[in-house]
């Protein structure tokens, strides 16, 4: 099974069509192996996205080096979805 | 029984079957299991048929899930399953609804995507089919219809989580709804569910002009969205899905009005906790209850405007 341990998602606040372009672009790069769960459309959206570990402090300086404002929705992928099996688990022994 | 079910957590696909057979059997007169074909990994692609008359009368459908990793929205089918089914009789506006019109719901619209969430990959948006000359797997199952198939935000990479897929329709679960569609005949209504960030839209998609129907569908898009938000102030945006979101090409609800089904609607639940995909199960009736406003009033509007 696929683990995201250390992944964090971002959420992005694009402050003009100029930082969404810049975040376009970003979307473009493969090599970070980005997830975009909300994309850079319109500076009045913002932009959410799934960094792997490997690639965060890159992007990090990435938006800080473009002026582009951010914080981290999630900060650990992998402890909620482990959070989330828990609780599954709980419901499936309660149920029986 | 399907009294006893827990609606306030996620389930697998095979639980969520095994209810459906329940709620089929706990309400023989109202609710039927339809099966519409196979997923590509050939899983039952089933729905759930809502009617108290006969064949002919005109329908509404829903799908949920087609997104795979956006487990919110399976879970609020579930949900507004049981709600139409222990509803019926007792409340006066669904069951004239009901004495009118069909309800189908596909429950979970990508059974294989589903399950690769549950056994390999929690994150799995697209369908399952492998893709002939590249190493990666799946198509966005909205982005495979046959509307504006190809154009504007839609990839054409295999590996890219928006790949429209090689065809229209080529993804043998967009396929199966387009065939029951049309076969089924007099549909009215066409609601496809995802989610999140608290959105209500009506096409088009791979176009920004205005649909001939727009101002009427935006004033029934903001009147669902007043009632969703009566329960717990959930603010949501409501538009076409080019202007409120992005031009996205090879949508559901887009084929759907273009077919010829006036009242067409998406729905991107909420998510007012900033969890994504992730949202918590306590979450889950909260979202079902306030979408449940949402959807009734869409279907009331449908009820008393027939075409």
């Amino acid at each position: 099974q696929k683990r995201f341990i250390g992944d964090q998602v971002l959420r992005i606040e694009p402050g003009s069509n100029e930082q969404i372009s810049v975040l376009q672009s970003l979307q473009e790069e493969d090599d970070f192996q980005l997830d975009f769960w909300l994309h850079p459309t319109n500076p009045d959206l913002p932009v959410d996205v799934r960094v792997p570990i490997a690639s965060l402090q890159a992007v990090k300086d990435f938006l800080e080096s473009n002026g582009i404002r951010y914080s981290v929705m999630i900060s650990d992928v992998q402890e909620m979805l482990e959070q989330e099996q828990k609780e599954m688990e709980a419901n499936r022994r309660m149920e029986r | 029984s399907s009294k006893s079910f827990n609606f306030a957590a996620y389930h697998t696909l095979e639980t969520i079957y095994d209810w459906m057979d329940t709620l089929a059997a706990d309400y023989p007169h109202l609710v039927s299991k339809v099966q519409i074909g196979f997923s590509y990994e050939q899983r039952p692609m089933y729905a759930l048929k809502f009617s108290t008359g006969s064949s002919s009368r005109p329908a509404i459908w829903i799908d949920a899930g087609i997104h795979s990793r956006e487990w919110v929205t399976q879970a609020t089918a579930v949900w507004t399953a049981n709600k139409i089914a222990t509803d019926y009789g007792q409340d006066r506006s669904l069951t004239s609804i009901l004495d009118m019109l069909d309800i189908y719901l596909l429950v979970v619209a990508n059974p294989d995507g589903y399950a690769y969430t549950h056994s390999n990959n929690r994150m799995w948006r697209k369908t399952r089919s492998k893709n002939p000359g590249s190493v990666c797997v799946g198509v966005d199952p909205n982005r495979n219809w046959d509307a504006g198939f190809g154009g504007p935000g839609a990839s054409t990479n295999p590996c890219s989580d928006s790949y429209h897929g090689p065809s229209a329709q080529s993804e043998v679960e967009v396929k199966n709804v387009v065939n029951f569609i049309k076969q089924t005949g007099n549909f009215k209504g066409f609601i496809s569910i995802h989610s999140y960030s608290q959105l209500l839209m009506y096409p088009h998609g791979y176009s920004c002009n205005n649909i001939p129907d727009y101002q009427e569908l935006d004033a029934v898009g903001k009147s669902a969205a007043k009632a969703l938000g009566s329960l717990y102030g959930t603010s949501y945006k409501v538009g076409s899905i080019c202007k409120i979101i992005y031009q996205a090409s090879g949508g559901s609800i887009d084929w759907s009005y273009n077919y010829g089904i006036k009242y067409s609607f998406a729905f991107e639940l909420r998510d007012t906790g900033r969890y994504g995909f992730l949202l918590p199960a306590n979450q889950i009736i909260p979202t079902a209850s306030e979408t449940w406003l949402a959807l009734l009033n869409i279907m009331e509007y449908v009820r008393d405007h027939t075409y």
